[in-house]
């Protein structure tokens, strides 16, 4: 027996949003620590691991580990039709081949329920090791996604370059080169405009925009994003979910022949 | 130019 109720529920709903146009089918694992996913994109060169953890559950209930793979797309329409303040609920009995969704509207004068079928997913599961990164940005996510959307006008790759003077995210198209140099900036009126970058090394990686455009889709889930870089690592983009969890995306770098 | 490879290259499968 699964029962999952979240309060926050578009926090779900933001999720999927998130992570469906990356992923079309994914097992979602749930256990009694957490409800997680990991899956690669369809050409086996993104990853995103997702991981909310119980105790953002108003009510969590899993009796044993359980594996539930889904159609994202299919799991996003049922979704959609959850208000922004609606409670969600997932439940699932034992040995079910359905998980329904119920939606509660704040005041509990509605109440709907959507059941899904679920599928049989083959999906590989990676080791991911811990690693020592050569740099680590923070930096406001919603200037993370502008700089992405801007940069994919003028090309389809894009070097994340480290070094003492800032982060500097470069591309170069047909039309000409763009350049932008963001620098530490801890002198904002809040902490989640702070622009933070450590280093240990410098450190220069490419990267297919494409991605990072789709990984921009998280960016209605946290204020901040961290960018994780180590030189012949895939890159981690990550928007942390307050007080629940993470959505991580992997990325392979491009890598000179 | 430089060449796209997959991420199990640098992930292995559990």
């Amino acid at each position: 027996m699964l029962e999952l109720r979240l309060v926050q529920g578009s926090l779900l709903k933001k999720v999927l949003e998130a992570i469906k146009d990356l992923v079309n089918d994914a097992n979602f694992d749930c256990s009694a620590t957490g409800f997680s996913l990991q899956a690669m994109d369809s050409s086996h060169v993104a990853l995103v691991a997702l991981l909310l953890r119980n105790e953002g559950f108003e009510h969590y209930r899993c009796d044993r580990n359980i594996s539930m793979g889904m159609n994202l797309g299919n799991m996003n329409k049922m979704l959609k039709c959850a208000g922004n303040d609606d409670i969600i609920t997932l439940k699932a009995d034992d040995g079910s081949d359905t998980v329904t969704f119920m939606f509660e509207s704040p005041n509990q004068d509605k109440i709907a329920d959507f059941e899904m079928k679920l599928m049989d997913i083959d999906s590989e599961h990676l080791g991911i090791p811990e690693a020592e990164y050569h740099a680590i940005v923070r930096m406001p996510s919603a200037e993370f996604a502008r700089i992405c959307k801007d940069l994919s006008s003028i090309g389809d790759t894009v070097v994340i370059s480290v070094t003492k003077e800032g982060v500097k995210f470069s591309t170069k198209g047909d039309i000409g080169t763009a350049n932008i140099v963001c620098r530490q900036n801890t002198t904002v009126d809040k902490p989640e405009e702070a622009t933070v970058i450590e280093m240990k090394e410098p450190v220069s990686l490419t990267f297919a925009l494409r991605y990072m455009n789709s990984f921009a889709k998280a960016t209605p889930l946290s204020h901040t994003v961290t960018i994780s870089l180590s030189s012949e690592l895939p890159v981690v983009v990550e928007y942390k979910i307050e007080d629940m969890g993470y959505v991580r995306f992997y990325l392979a770098p491009k890598i000179e022949e | 130019g430089p060449k796209q490879p997959a991420i199990t290259k640098f992930f292995s499968k559990l």
